[in-house]
């Protein structure tokens, strides 16, 4: 699964 | 942050900027997909859900509001606003955009990021935000001269999410050395429908003449 680092891009 | 997402961001709020002043300096929203405006309400909406449960940054959580914010003005302007509202080439934005929510919808169900509502609609938007420019591509060669204001929104969006490509490619190499196969395949279809629109829009340019695509 996605890392949740991914997560902060818009 | 890494320059290459910055420039993206960057890029993305200057076509959002671009539009903005076309429609409220001239008054008019000729040229412009009423239905690919919608469709970006759409992808900003079901895309950052997480706004108010998970706080990144100052600058993630604003630019979140500020893209969430003008697409709705966008839209607002152009559905309701007396003045621009006349200006609406509503016989030629024709594209039947809300014949790509359910396949976008599907595919969110099949390949999400988790099965979790929030990942699903972010997957969801992703997808939905790879299709959504096609309502305004259809318009632009529709369109018999398309004015500079909105050639140059087109091409920096498009061209924001082909830095995003670059950002994905330098992450992948110096932080995550993870695969994203949902943002990055989803870029690349988004990035490639671009390709004719780009290849006109850089010879105009070039040769100083009018932007036509051909129909």
């Amino acid at each position: 699964a996605e890392t949740p680092e991914a997560k902060d891009e818009l | 942050m890494n320059i290459f997402r910055l420039a993206g961001d960057m890029t993305h709020l200057l076509s959002i900027v671009v539009l903005l002043l076309k429609i409220r300096t001239t008054k008019s929203c000729a040229g412009i997909s009423l239905k690919t405006q919608e469709l970006y309400v759409i992808v900003f909406i079901t895309r950052y859900l997480d706004l108010f449960t998970r706080y990144v940054s100052f600058y993630n959580t604003a630019m979140k509001l500020v893209f969430i914010g003008t697409s709705v003005a966008i839209v607002w302007y152009m559905r309701l606003h007396k003045v621009v509202k006349q200006t609406y080439s509503r016989d030629e934005d024709t594209f039947k955009h809300y014949l790509l929510i359910p396949p976008c919808f599907i595919l969110a169900l099949l390949i999400p990021l988790e099965f979790t509502v929030t990942e699903i609609l972010w997957s969801f938007s992703i997808y939905l935000e790879a299709v959504a420019i096609l309502p305004q591509l259809l318009l632009l060669q529709r369109s018999s001269n398309i004015d500079n204001l909105t050639g140059s929104y087109v091409f920096l969006l498009g061209a924001y999410r082909a830095l995003y490509i670059v950002n994905w490619v330098y992450r992948f190499f110096t932080e995550t050395h993870k695969i994203r196969w949902i943002p990055w395949i989803s870029g690349l279809v988004q990035t490639a429908l671009y390709a004719d629109f780009f290849y006109y829009y850089i010879k105009s340019w070039k040769n100083h003449e009018k932007l036509r695509l051909p129909a």
